[in-house]
């Protein structure tokens, strides 16, 4: 019975798409069978994969809209054990569209259900909003990781968002436990990634979990996607690499 | 005759909120009469001033909802000739209540009339997202500044983004130019930083204007919010702070 969770935070640039992607990629070489659902129409993690967003066949929207089942969206990587449902631009219409539905905030969920037994985990990645897409993805997620990069204003975000989340559990009576906060971008060198590291621990301390694993911040990180593959296959060496296998198993560990 | 100024890129992280925040305190100290207009949110703009957002009597919200005139919306700074049209977290339900008008996309546009006299620049923060508040920001303004961070994601999402400005002013028969492109987050060291420029440079080639102004990947710039200001008050020799202060001076260049 697979586990779904949503990579969630409407702060910009915060790491969503390089945890999704590294994550999933981290759990799959650990044996794991994991489904990438791209639910950005920015398809960064479509293209993290080398896939071409720009000639796909079928995508998230194509499943969203009811024109083809979520199976046929779903498509193998180049990586063992992971599948991914890619995304490209023709999502970001999805919006005005659902929200003529009645029950618009179930339709990720629905669909999700036809193929969750198939796979251990499915990740989610979001887009930076609080719109209709990520409350698809709040809804459809067993539990969600929220990802923090060590600088201020993603902590200054970090009232709201934990605000938002109970909204949307209370309004749309279905709660999303947050899995743990992921704190990324960490730069070991500033004194304002240590600042902010020890503020987000009292903030949660007592209430939600701190990953015991910090993404450092780590330019391989960032060149991978360029070559279309995951940090462990371009450099499986790198602090990057390490620190999403190391998350990979804090998660594994939490299981039993 | 104020010049309105979108500072927009739907990728998250890319520096949308530091640009405002900086380039509206650069054009002041040069003597510009300037209002920030915070449409985000987060309401990162706001707090970089030292407001705090959670006890604001008026925000924008107030201003769009009809509640008040957006002249009673406007506060001063602590910096002179800076004006601030502040947010907060109320701002996210705006999308909803406008989507139901007839003209939802030129509210703004007929709030900011009444004090565009006041300002030699209105500089609007956007959220990082496509829907009806960056919408609202686009029809608004005569132009739109875009940042782009050096680095692969953001350089993928390029295409879409200008395919998506162009849509919104073919269907809303609102044209936005394209100020200038604004390479943020550039670190000289990595090797990606510099293919990102050179494609960068390559893509608007004949097209659209690349400033020459170039921002650093630079501490202080993000140490600076967590003090409640600008770059300029809280590190006047830094390069973060030199940069904005010559893409101030570029812009005002082109005005002759
Ligand atoms: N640990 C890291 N070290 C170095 N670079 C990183 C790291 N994590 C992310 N990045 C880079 O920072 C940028 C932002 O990361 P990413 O795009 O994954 O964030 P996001 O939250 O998905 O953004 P968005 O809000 O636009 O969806 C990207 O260019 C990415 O390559
Ligand atoms: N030139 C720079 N040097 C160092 N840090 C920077 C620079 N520009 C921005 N930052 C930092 O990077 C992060 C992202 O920048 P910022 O929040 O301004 O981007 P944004 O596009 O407004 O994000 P969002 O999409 O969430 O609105 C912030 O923590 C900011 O302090
Ligand atoms: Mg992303
Ligand atoms: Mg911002």
């Amino acid at each position: 019975m697979g586990e779904i969770i949503a990579i969630m935070n409407q702060k910009g640039g915060c790491g969503k798409t390089t945890t999704v992607v590294n994550l999933s990629a981290s759990l799959a070489v650990m044996g794991k069978a994991v489904l990438v659902v791209d639910m950005d129409p920015q398809a960064n993690a479509t293209t993290s994969f080398g896939i071409d967003k720009t000639n796909l066949k079928h995508t998230v929207y194509s499943a969203i809209s009811g024109e083809v089942s979520i199976k046929k969206a779903t498509f193998p990587t180049f990586i063992q054990n992971l599948f991914i449902v890619p995304s490209n631009i023709s999502l970001s219409g999805v919006g005005v569209e659902l929200s003529k539905l009645d029950n618009y905030h179930l339709v990720l969920k629905e669909l999700l259900k036809d193929i969750k037994d198939l796979f251990d985990y499915i990740l989610i990645d979001l887009p930076p909003s609080l719109g209709i897409i990520t409350i698809n993805g709040l809804v459809a997620s067993d539990s969600v990781i929220i990802p923090i990069q060590a600088e201020y204003y993603a902590l200054e975000g970090v009232a709201d968002l934990i605000n938002t989340i109970d909204l949307v559990e209370s309004r749309l009576k279905s709660p999303t436990p947050i899995k743990g906060i992921l704190l990324t971008l960490y730069d070991t060198r500033t004194r304002l990634s240590r600042d902010v590291y020890r503020e987000l621990k009292k903030y949660f301390e007592g209430k939600e979990r701190v990953f015991k694993t910090v993404i450092p911040r780590n330019i391989r990180l960032a060149e991978a996607p360029s070559h279309g593959k995951p940090c462990i296959v371009y450099d499986r060496e790198s602090n990057g690499t390490v620190a999403y296998l190391k998350l990979a198993q804090e998660i594994l560990d939490m299981e039993n």
